[in-house]
């Protein structure tokens, strides 16, 4: 399986559509200080299933990941996530492995919770997790490094590495 | 889950120790599991040696090398068990200009040996120049977000996106 | 003990809300003091809204926000109680070029003012030219520090000691 | 009162004698990851009188701070630091004020413990501290900024950041 397109709308600073393809190789993202690069890290890591909101830097609610407005335009009322893989290579689990591509698709309205979709079926947040933990990777997965968090195994306490460890086995 | 966990042990310090010769340009560096016999419950303890330095507690590492033996671990875990895609939010920060070098060596490096994708976050000059194909992020109005795709023909728009 | 609390506490506020408008060219910071009307039992909260965005939670900053953040706060202490030596560590790591420059303006601009010698370590090459000397450290043999005193017409010599 | 010269003698990495002289306005300090960049930093705040090991990155004693050897040295016995001010504009506090220069030494021995001095008079851990806090400066002063800790003020609970602002006050 391989990563394809990431779509965003209305998640965090991008509050119109926008979409990254993610191509073979080195990818290298650029920009000042502030203007939404480790958002987009998040949108990837909150489209395969991240239920926590403190990891999405957020506070307690995960609303938090909705365009909340800037001194010129209005909040929105959602933010929406999708990803497209390539499932060409008929690498996929057994329950989504007949299409050529799986689009994941999350979707949080205010007040009304998160959605998920798998080619335009819902399904629930589970389902999301087990897909990528089955193609070996996850919203909290070891080759995803936060900002600021690369030194975070080593400075860990050797039951909580061990913990780490395991996620990658 | 005993099993696999010490498959996967054996196979993460191996390739750990040999990144972190390849970063430091020697030394030593392993993993060992301690405090039960039962791999599932028990800790992951760290030793890293740079070249030439007797061996201390990781707290006395300096932030640099803090990074790399950090970076060593990650690829060791990831080589082991390779995930479709890799993301790195400014890992070059702490690093001189000689290691953002070595540790985009090992990014060529661990990308062609396999199908992994990679998306590199960056403030760093020497790793912009070595990225396949690069996107730039703007504010051109504030508070609201764009992604501009740049030519990597014209070196300079780096710098434009960059400052603006 | 109070009242030296509170004095300091409206200056030390005066000074952050402007020196975070010169680092961030807009916007608007302050502090608070919370939780009870005692300074010495209070809490500290902090409030920061970079220009154009609106005021949320410090989590919500990126990296080099908050970093720019602590910087305006640092100095706005410093300012209300001059120490006679500053020291910063790498505080230029997670900054972009162009905030790079704005620290270095406030730098040269605060360093001006008073008598206060400051020691900055960085591995950034805007950084190292902004400085009025330069020391290098390098390990010429494995382990041992040594310190060369850099010359600073020899600009080379930057570059050689970072790579050395 | 200025910071003239920081000399090292067997502290962490730099197991000879080094010599660092203080300019007015901004030294800068450059060098490859790992060379000991930090631990000058450190040996500036612990002739200061800094009390804890693990701030100096050490484990459970001070004596990490001692030159502990490479493959083709062997460790030394004792670490010592000193620091000279220039105190030609008088503004000291009394107990020190009669004189130009002001050197405070700070050496320690393996199990011997550290030993304090200003002026070669013998004094207390606390006479250091108080002489550094009078001139407004301390071990663990906000204007110390070490690595990696730039944003720790606002990251800090909102009591433990009044607690940074009193050291300031
Ligand atoms: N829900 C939201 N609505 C609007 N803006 C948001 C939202 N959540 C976060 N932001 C904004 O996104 C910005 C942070 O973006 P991000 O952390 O991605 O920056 P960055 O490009 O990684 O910067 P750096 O180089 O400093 O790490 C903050 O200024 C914050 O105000
Ligand atoms: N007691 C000691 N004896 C010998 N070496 C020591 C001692 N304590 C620390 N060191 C060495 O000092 C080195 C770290 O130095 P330091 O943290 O100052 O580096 P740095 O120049 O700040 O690097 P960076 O740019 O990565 O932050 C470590 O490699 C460590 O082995
Ligand atoms: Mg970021
Ligand atoms: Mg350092």
């Amino acid at each position: 399986v391989q990563f394809n397109t990431l779509r965003l709308n209305g998640f965090k600073s991008f509050s119109g559509r926008t979409e990254i393809d993610i191509g073979e190789g080195l990818t290298g993202i650029v920009g000042p200080n502030g203007c939404g690069k480790s958002n987009l890290v998040e949108a990837l890591r909150w489209v395969m299933g991240e239920s926590s909101s403190r990891r999405m830097r957020g506070g307690s609610t995960m609303e938090d990941v909705i365009f909340n407005g800037t001194s010129s335009r209005s909040s929105r009322n959602f933010a929406e996530v999708s990803l497209v893989l390539n499932n060409r290579g008929r690498s996929a689990p057994a329950a989504f492995n007949t299409s050529d591509e799986i689009e994941v698709i999350r979707r949080i309205e205010r007040d009304k919770g998160s959605v998920y979709k798998i080619n335009s079926n819902t399904v629930r947040a589970r389902d999301v997790q087990m897909l990528f933990a089955d193609i070996v990777v996850g919203a909290n997965s070891p080759a995803l490094v936060s900002q600021g968090r690369v030194t975070q195994m080593i400075l860990a306490k050797p039951t909580e590495r061990r913990k780490i460890l395991e996620e990658s086995a | 889950a005993r099993l696999l966990l010490s498959q996967a042990f054996e196979k993460i310090n191996a390739y750990f120790q040999s990144l972190f010769i390849n970063l430091f340009g020697g030394g030593e560096a392993y993993l060992k599991l301690i405090d039960s016999d039962d791999p599932l419950d028990a800790g992951l303890e760290i030793f890293a040696q740079p070249p030439g330095k007797s061996l201390q507690s990781l707290s006395l590492l300096s932030g640099g090398e803090q990074t790399l033996t950090s970076i060593a671990l990650i690829f060791a875990m990831f080589l082991t068990n390779p995930s479709p895609i890799c993301v790195l939010d400014e890992i070059d920060a702490p690093l001189d200009d000689a290691n953002v070098d070595r540790v985009c060596d090992l990014l060529e490096d661990v990308s062609s040996r396999g199908n992994t994708r990679f998306l590199v976050i960056t403030h760093h000059r020497l790793t912009m120049a070595r990225m396949d194909r690069l996107y730039g992020v703007t504010m051109a109005e504030r508070g609201i977000s764009q992604l501009v795709s740049v030519d990597l023909d014209k070196q300079m728009s780096f710098f434009d996106i960059e400052e603006a």
